[in-house]
Parts: structure tokens; sequence; C-alpha cells
């Protein structure tokens, strides 16, 4: 803190100070630099997920509380090192063999594994650390809309008094203007500043695709729309949870 | 009643000993770390480290400290860095050679690929218990992503989805085919 920082003689009520349109939604960012969130070291925003919008994966450089406060939808975080413990039932072909297909991962005969799912709804309230991937779908009729405060003062935070966010995928054409000297920048993914063939090499991949990591000519933002089904591995809705009856499970 | 608690306690660890390795590929090379569980006292400086020593071609796959920056300093041969910042830009991009020293910050990610025949480095991270978290290898977040999510968030057949997610077996030391990196300007 720089002294006299919470030398607060008028408090106001605080607005947001930026909206980020995407596709699928849009995020309001509060100016983390007004006196009384300065003094409180919290940054703080609002994201609003349109019905079948998907917050693209990111991390933060603090963490953050997240509080549901209408909707409900699909929430992932990928939590460093912890195995993909959500797979689904293997492929079986007649006679019982396994189904081969192309790449190692189909030739195991599973579609998909990757690491837990949650439902989530209003009321919810959920904390992400610093660096872990989160990533939310919603999946109502409903816009989804959740606030998030972040604890920058913490020393978890190992940069400056910035929230920070590290998109995994998508963008942020407008940038983060909130920021000293990236007004005028777009921001891009992780991927995009990295060399394609070094994604190409990294993931053994052909370089086109490597280049798709990048979103290069993707202007859709951070929150996309997603067409068709979203068949993410998840476990049934507890019954009563939002008065629905448990997803009838494949055989 | 100190004697038999500060005074006893260890406060040295050799990271040169293969032997102790965390990761380890015969034909790539090794990597150790040192923390608090490992070296307790570290609790208290709340600092890690992690050493390294990398064959010709091998790369570290792209990763990111999750709760800790890292000053990292070269102590025999060369590697090529990239390194990427939070809005997306290209801020490191050169080789490195011994003697000489280089922070990455939290949430930065960098990939690093010798480019002789040894490449070795120590590195000090701001974090009793630090973490790295890769982009690429079978612990990524890639790999902990449902398909769903990386066809949609980068307009990739499933079928490429599952080669993103799929193709690379290590976890944070791969092979590469050796040539140039990269390619002019970083993209901005």
């Amino acid at each position: 803190q720089w002294p006299n920082e919470c030398q607060l003689d008028q408090l106001n009520a605080l607005e947001p100070s930026q909206i980020i349109k995407s596709e699928g939604g849009r995020i309001e960012v509060w100016d983390h630099r007004a006196p009384q969130l300065r003094c409180s070291g919290f940054a703080f925003e609002r994201f609003i997920i349109e019905s079948q919008g998907l917050y693209l994966p990111t991390f933060f450089n603090a963490g953050k509380l997240t509080f549901v406060v209408h909707g409900r939808g699909l929430m992932g975080k990928v939590v460093p090192g912890c195995a993909e413990t959500f797979m689904d039932s293997p492929v079986f072909q007649q006679g019982g063999q396994f189904g081969e297909g192309q790449g190692q991962g189909q030739s195991q005969g599973f579609r998909d594994m990757h690491q837990k799912v949650e439902h989530i709804r209003c009321g919810d309230t959920t904390a992400t650390p610093p660096g872990v991937a989160q990533w939310i779908y919603n999946n109502g009729d409903e816009p989804l809309i959740l606030v998030s405060a972040a604890d920058i003062a913490n020393n978890q935070n190992q940069l400056d008094r910035n929230l920070r966010p590290f998109l995994i995928a998508g963008n942020n054409p407008q940038g983060q203007q909130w920021l000293q000297g990236r007004e005028q920048q777009p921001q891009n993914n992780i991927f995009s500043g990295f060399a394609p063939e070094i994604l190409a090499q990294a993931f053994k991949i052909k370089l086109e695709t490597a280049q798709q990591l990048q979103n290069q000519q993707d202007n859709r933002g951070n929150i996309v729309k997603v067409k068709g089904p979203f068949g993410v591995i998840r476990p049934p809705l507890r019954r009563g949870q939002g008065g629905q009856q448990p997803q009838e499970e494949g055989n | 009643g100190i004697e038999e608690t500060l005074c006893t306690m260890r406060c040295t660890e050799n990271l040169d000993d293969p032997s102790s390795a965390d990761v380890y590929k015969p034909s790539l090379g090794y990597i150790s770390t040192l923390n608090s569980y490992n070296l307790p006292i570290l609790s208290y400086l709340r600092l890690s480290a992690l050493r390294g020593s990398i064959r010709n071609n091998a790369m570290v796959l792209p990763q990111w400290n999750v709760n800790a920056n890292a000053a990292l300093y070269v102590t025999n041969g060369k590697a090529h860095i990239q390194m990427v910042n939070d809005n997306g830009q290209r801020v490191f991009d050169q080789e490195i050679s011994s003697g000489q020293l280089i922070v990455v910050p939290q949430g930065f990610s960098v990939s690093k690929r010798a480019t002789s025949d040894k490449f070795e480095w120590i590195e000090f991270k701001t974090n009793e218990n630090a973490q790295i978290n890769t982009l690429a290898g079978r612990t990524s977040v890639m790999t902990g992503l449902p398909l769903e999510v990386i066809t949609n968030g980068f307009q990739i057949s499933p079928q490429e989805a599952r080669k993103v997610k799929f193709s690379t077996l290590e976890t944070t030391l791969t092979h590469t085919s050796g040539g140039p990196m990269s390619y002019g300007r970083p993209r901005v």
C-alpha cells in the first residue's frame, strides 16, 4: 500500500468502470484503483454469461471468492497435478473390444477424461486459488450472473497490486484498459505469445493446429457461444437441487 | 531449548545428485526440486529452489509458476527461452547462456529448449512450496479441460482437440526436433 491509501474522508457506492463485451456475455470490472478498493486490497468483477455461454479457461495472479447471484451452470477448475478423475465409459464394439480410433487417447477406447466438473447454482460460493484455470458454462435458460472478489493485497499475489487475468483461450479485443500502458492493447491468450513451432513440438501436433490455439482470427472474446450440445462428463444433479430430476444416466 | 530444535535443523541439500531427481528421462535429463517438504527450514524463509540439467534439444514443456516469482540463473550451457506475459505478448525470445540471470514472474508462461550439449540452471522461487502448471503434457491444464471446452475455445475439431490433449505423454520434459523456434517479431 502507498501511505495514506486508507485515509478515506468520503466513501461512495461504486459502479463498474469497464464492460468487456463478448459473444456469449460480458465481464464488468470495477476500477480497483478507486481509493476504497485500493485501501481494502480488493479487485471486483461481475460476470454475466448468457445461456449456452462458455467463459473460457482463465487464471489470475490472486486468489478469489466467487458468488453465484443468479442462474445455474457447470464449472471446472484445473488444479495443477490433480488427476482427470472424470472419465466416460469405454466405447465398446461388437465382441467387447475397445474401439480403435485415431490419436492415443481414443485408442484407449474412452471419449474423454478431464478434471472435476461441478454444478453451480445461485447461492453457491466458490474459492479459486491463484494460477488455477477456471471455466464456467451456463446450461440454464437465464443469464448466469456471478460476482467475484480477488484479494490482490494477499501475498499469494506475487505481482503488483493489479488483478491480471491470464487467458488460456479466447482473447479480449478491448484490452485491459484499467492497466496503465495497456489502454489501447488487445489482450491475447497465452498461446499467442509462443512461436507456433514451439507449440507444435510441445503438443506433438500439426503447425496448423498450433496456430489455431492462438485464436488469431477470433474476435469472440472471452465468453463464447456454444453451438450444439455441451457434453462434458458430469455427475447427476442432487435431487431437489433446483427442483430438477437427476439427469438420466445412459446405460 | 533451541539446541535440540533450531540448532539441529538441516540447512543444506545437494541438488547436483541425479539420484534424487524428481523428474528424470535418460535421454532428456533431470529436474530436482527443493522445498519445505524436503528441507523444512524453507518454510521459515518461504523460498524454494529447482535444479535442472537437460540435454541438447530437450524441452521443458511450456509452464507457469502458479504461486511464485522465480529467478533463473544459468550455470552451464545455453538454452532458447520464450516467455509470454498476461497480455499474451512474447516478452522474452532469446538464447540465454551461462552466467546470465532472468526473472520469471508469477503466471508468465515460459518454455526452455537446450541448444548446447547440456543446459543446467538453478531457479529460486518466492514460495516455500512453489507449484507450476504446464500448458502441454500429461498433467497439463489442457489435459484437465473437457474436450468441449477445447473445441469451443479454439474452434478446432474434436479429433484435433484429442491430439492436443493426449499426444504428449511426458509431464515436464519432452524431446524436440531442433531447428529454429522463433520467427521474426513476437506477436503483439
